[in-house]
């Protein structure tokens, strides 16, 4: 139990630096330089890890070391996602379902997240997601649409796929 | 492998029997306030065996399709009962297609009826909870973990939940 | 306590209505008729008021009655916002301050919204309105831009009013 | 009345000494995530009165501005070690200037410490806080009630707060 836990963690904490340093990377100005985040996991009591804890560390790109509890709520959100990723990095399921993840985030993050998306998305690693942006959807291979049919009083679904085949 | 399709019967806002899809490898789910979008997340967490109190319903009987009296009050006009029918279907399921990266085709589904109860299928023949948890395990997905489901205004307390909570959630995949 | 308790209660009750139908009437087509929901509170014990408790009702247009949790996250955001003015319209505070309360909202109700607050925006009744839409700030009167100066480490201001002068 | 301008000195991440304003009778606050538009609605809900703990800190002097080492990470270079002042301010204050419907201008000041310490002045007079909150109750800005102020994220329960929850609002305002 102890390796299984162990060997989750080392995996997830080799790689939650790169992803969020993906879904962070800002150019400052046209030519300066390409600004990241930071985030690592640590073990509040290496000696028997799941007795005390996995915490988690994120700070975004120009930011203060801070707590996490003082970020605002795009930067939660985007470190939020930056954790789900890794998590799923050790342990692949094969989709996920975001239900407007987007809500906090300002057009630059939402580009970037849904860059991410995107980027990897794939055979085995598929990606339904509910969003209100059009920064968001506009990059999806597939758009789900959902209206009220007031007539009958039910809801209703359109599929169109984006490169111009419609289907019903 | 993938979620393909999407097919549903008098679950929650969606009327009758409807299909959805087919969902791609970046598929977004767009449309109004209260069209029905969070519900088709609820079906596919549904189908995946997720208990009703994730779903926004206190009873599994929630999930079934109620027409109502419609609220239908037009500027000028007043009143608004129409279609008060209590006759509601009685019954909802969802079946959710997914092909296995060896291009198996592999159908799950769910359905319930007015008095709760539950019923699963895999690939049409009736089984137990725990045998259709399996093979959705075989696939890597692992509904008790959930962190590949996102209900909406959950994300941003993810980051930050306690030592505790992550801790649980890291063995819960391991 | 009591007369005091329920002539607030009797005021709010005769405005949630016409708060609600405000921030919901739609137009279902070019000519089609104007629907809009319906709102109205009640007292769940109405010998004793403040024993059991004032419920709220809220039913978007053309939807079924059905308890308010099972409203959408958009639809419970209209909701909540024809609530509050509801208990303004009472107790007139001089400023509401709102942060992202439009997150939720699709861009109809984010045009609904923000029409009302610039319908209803004045002397007496100010809104200071956090946001991340341009559908919603671009109605302003004036815009307070908070941009981050990564030279001095700080947050900085610039103010901007919207037909055209620049202050800073 | 209205709220006219906001000066405020090392509040949040507001370094230094800033004035902020005029505000209309509709002004919005835009900016980046992460720029302090939430920390802008923590001062005008600090300078009001309201506890810390509804301010995303635990303790008072959380709000003072601190520096702190940058995390100035660029692709290619590591370190982040910049400006690692522990000697950041050791007080802080923001200053609410309101304009009564009369025209007369009126100061609300709250000033805190490292240590922690509050201090309140009105018109540029010292006064406890019972005093400072009567003068507020005088312009209807009941802060115990606190429906006039809406923080990140909170919109939704106010829709399906409790009964009772409701009828204590509405208890406050009456
Ligand atoms: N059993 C049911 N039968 C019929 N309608 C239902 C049922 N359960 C919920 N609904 C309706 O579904 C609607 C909510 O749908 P949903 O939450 O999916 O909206 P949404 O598209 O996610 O909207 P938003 O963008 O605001 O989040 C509500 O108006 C509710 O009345
Ligand atoms: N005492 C402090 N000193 C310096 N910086 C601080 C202090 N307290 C909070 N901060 C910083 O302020 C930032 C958060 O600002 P705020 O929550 O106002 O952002 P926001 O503009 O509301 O963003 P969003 O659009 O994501 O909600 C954080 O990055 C945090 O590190
Ligand atoms: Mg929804
Ligand atoms: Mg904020």
């Amino acid at each position: 139990r102890y390796n299984l836990f162990y060997s989750a963690f080392k995996h997830m904490e080799s790689k939650i630096q790169s992803i969020y340093e993906e879904l962070t990377r800002t150019r400052t100005s046209a030519n300066g330089p390409v600004l990241h985040g930071t985030a690592y996991l640590s073990l509040e009591d290496s000696e028997e890890p799941y007795l005390d804890g996995v915490k988690y560390h994120a700070m975004p790109p120009a930011k203060t070391f801070r707590d996490m509890d003082h970020l605002s709520g795009g930067e939660k959100t985007v470190a939020a996602l930056a954790l789900l990723f890794a998590i799923h990095s050790y342990q692949p399921s094969p989709f996920f379902v975001l239900d407007e993840v987007d809500a906090a985030l300002d057009n630059a993050n939402v580009m970037r997240v849904a860059s991410y998306v995107k980027r990897h998305a794939s055979e085995n690693f598929q990606f339904v997601v509910i969003s209100l942006k059009n920064t968001f959807y506009e990059r999806a291979q597939a758009l789900v649409g959902i209206y009220r049919d007031r007539d009958v009083n039910s809801s209703k679904v359109l599929t169109l796929k984006l490169d111009g085949e419609y289907e019903n | 492998g993938r979620l393909v399709k999407l097919e549903l019967e008098n679950f929650k806002s969606y009327k009758g029997h409807q299909v959805i899809g087919p969902f791609y490898n970046f598929s977004c789910i767009i449309g109004p306030n209260g069209a029905g979008k969070s519900n088709l997340m609820d079906a596919i967490s549904f189908v995946l065996g997720v208990k009703s109190s994730q779903l926004r319903s206190s009873h599994l009987k929630d999930l079934i399709y109620r027409g109502g009296a419609i609220n239908n009050s037009i500027d000028g006009l007043g009143g608004n009962d129409t279609e008060n029918d209590a006759s509601g279907p009685k019954r909802a399921w969802v079946m959710a297609e997914y092909h296995t990266s060896e291009g198996q085709v592999l159908k799950f589904m769910r359905i319930i009826t007015i008095n709760g109860a539950s019923e699963y299928r895999f690939n049409g023949k009736v089984t137990t909870y725990e045998k259709y948890n399996k093979e959705l395990e075989k696939q890597n997905i692992l509904v008790k973990a959930k962190n590949f489901l996102v209900f909406q205004g959950d994300v941003e307390a993810i980051a930050s939940q306690s030592p505790k909570d992550l801790t649980r959630l890291i063995e819960q995949v391991s």
